[in-house]
């Protein structure tokens, strides 16, 4: 199938933060994220932990399991196994960061089950 | 060359919440 991540996973994709600053993707930090959803009147930032990662009947695709946030909600979602995700304070982590740094050339590491990744979420669901 | 908005890259996990 014709799996082709968003562009801007690919190293060198240049990224604004919420106050304009300039980032290559493969330079940001747990921070940026951190300081850019401070800034937003919208968007929070939410701990996703990965409970379970199985295998899918999509080819090259996963099932993770997140539990997300305070309230513990489980979330699945399917994705590639090279769609990286953020984790906090590791960085860029995918089920199969060789894909990923070979489609990519984005430096990863393997997210496993127990890691939290940044998500977003609506800051009032009122 | 493209610019992209930091929210693009983290993925929007929305719970439903009933609270």
């Amino acid at each position: 199938p014709s799996s082709a991540l968003p562009s801007y996973f690919m190293k060198g994709s240049i990224i604004q933060l919420a106050d304009g600053e300039l980032k290559r993707v493969e330079d940001l930090r747990t921070e940026d994220f951190l300081q850019s959803a401070e800034v937003s009147k919208e968007l929070k930032i939410d701990s996703s932990t990965v409970e379970r990662i199985d295998s899918s009947r999509t080819p090259d695709a996963v099932i993770i399991q997140f539990s997300v946030g305070e309230h513990k909600v489980q979330v699945c979602v399917e994705v590639l196994v090279e769609y990286p995700f953020f984790v906090f304070g590791q960085g860029w982590s995918s089920c199969c960061p060789d894909r990923t740094t070979q489609l990519l050339a984005l430096s990863c590491a393997k997210l496993s089950v127990g890691d939290v990744c940044i998500s977003l979420t609506l800051k009032s669901l009122r | 060359v493209p610019v992209f908005p930091w929210h693009s890259l983290v993925p929007f996990l929305a719970p439903t919440q009933s609270d």
